[in-house]
């Protein structure tokens, strides 16, 4: 029985994507079965991994109602991939019944060949990040230590509440967790001190640093602990999934 | 006669925000009349400049066809303010006739009581964004050098060139500017290049540093030049501001 974690944040440029693609590929480094689900029209995640001009994508599934395309892309990965056109289905779906369920349905035939199942989530709080939460179990959020960003916050608790309350009781947070962190910015401190007394014991740990290695990544197609095993990013990741694995 | 900029990206993170209120602060202080639009719903352009829980925003407008509310924010600078409900204005107006002229036919009152009108708007290439390019003149793209980022900006073009068809003809970018830039990066140089490459002229030469001085200053409700006007954020937006005035 898989685990459905939502990767999401409305606030744009925090780690959705990056962190999605690390804690995946990390988790299936340990020998987990892990599906990868991009429901982002950027598709960053699809290019991320190096996956080009696909054929099928969550947009064929989510406007023609077929099965989810599954593309293997690494040991034990797998991806659901993106394309822009998936700017049109929230346009499309809007009007439809049952609009927020249409990917859990569309994940139920699979959901139980996976040990773990990564949503990464669009900048937005719309209908297609919440077709990711309606099927979730947890919700990752990735926060930059930035003003705009927290002051975001009570806004995805809003709609977590909201998915809780119409689809899904038993979703939680799983944790929060900094990133692009740089530890020794006086505003830096400031914001996690206030995060800590928003979120508590769901603000993880665990904090991921700046590092170009990680921003590199992307470009060849690969994960950090495959592209710059030693660095930064890839210690900060791999510590971060052991804090992870303790909440779920 | 207003100019209308609109300052897109759906990529997030690529200082959109930080650019709209940056470069119209950076006019009104140079004796231009500037009305700033925030038409993202993270309202961060309202939180920035210190607005708290206005009673009316755009919602209100494209909901229910009321006038546009303007606030005084600054000597020669206005607001109107954005809020989370416009999420949902999205889905509302989707079903609407000509939904991609609302927010035109609301500026269209107002607009001559400005030097300059610029839009902040939302990480995606929806609806909303559409509302903005429609009654634009003229379009800047903040553009991060990064990986993912440069990706996307066959998207932005593709857009551009539907509303020009559609809906605005004379409708052309001004200019394209890294942001949050570190010009010594391997990374940045190489992104550099090929955005050169793409955009030709229309890259602009002024780029902004990553400052700490831009991030801290909305947690203030100030702009770069009232709250840090030695730093290197001032010092680029400045010369940022030079440069896009002799290309509109
Ligand atoms: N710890 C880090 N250190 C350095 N660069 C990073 C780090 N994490 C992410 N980045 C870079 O920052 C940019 C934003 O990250 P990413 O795209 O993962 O965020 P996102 O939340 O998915 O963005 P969007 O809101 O557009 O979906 C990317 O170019 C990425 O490569
Ligand atoms: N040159 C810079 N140096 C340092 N920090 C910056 C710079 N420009 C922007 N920032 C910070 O980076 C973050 C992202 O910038 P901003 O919010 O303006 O981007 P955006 O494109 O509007 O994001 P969104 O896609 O969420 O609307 C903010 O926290 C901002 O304070
Ligand atoms: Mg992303
Ligand atoms: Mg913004």
């Amino acid at each position: 029985m898989a685990t459905v974690i939502s990767v999401i944040n409305h606030k744009g440029g925090t780690g959705k994507t990056t962190s999605t693609l690390n804690i995946g590929a990390g988790l299936a480094h340990r020998g987990k079965k892990v599906l990868l689900i991009d429901i982002d029209p950027q598709a960053n995640l699809t290019e991320g991994l190096g996956v080009r001009d696909n054929p099928d994508t969550i947009y064929d599934s989510l406007s023609k109602n077929i099965p989810l395309p599954v593309i293997p892309v690494g040991e034990n990965l797998s991806l659901v991939p993106s394309s822009l056109d998936l700017v049109g289905v929230e346009l499309e779906l809007v009007s439809k019944m049952s609009r927020e369920t249409f990917v859990k349905k569309l994940l139920a035939p699979i959901k139980d060949d996976y040990d773990f199942i990564l949503f990464d989530c669009p900048p937005s709080l719309g209908l297609l990040t919440i077709n990711a939460l309606v099927p979730s179990d947890v919700i990752l959020i990735p926060l930059e230590a930035e003003y705009y960003a927290y002051r975001g916050i009570d806004r995805i608790v809003g709609i977590i509440k909201n998915v809780r309350e119409h689809f899904n009781p038993e979703l939680k947070i799983a944790g929060v967790f900094l990133t692009k962190c740089n530890p020794q910015r006086i505003l830096t401190k400031d914001i996690r001190d206030s995060v800590k007394q928003y979120f508590g014991a769901n603000l993880l740990d665990t904090y991921i640093r700046v590092n170009v290695s990680l921003a590199e990544a992307p470009a060849v197609g690969k994960d950090i602990f495959s592209y710059a095993p030693d660095s930064n990013g890839a210690t900060d990741y791999g510590k971060l999934i052991d804090e992870i694995l303790t909440k779920i």
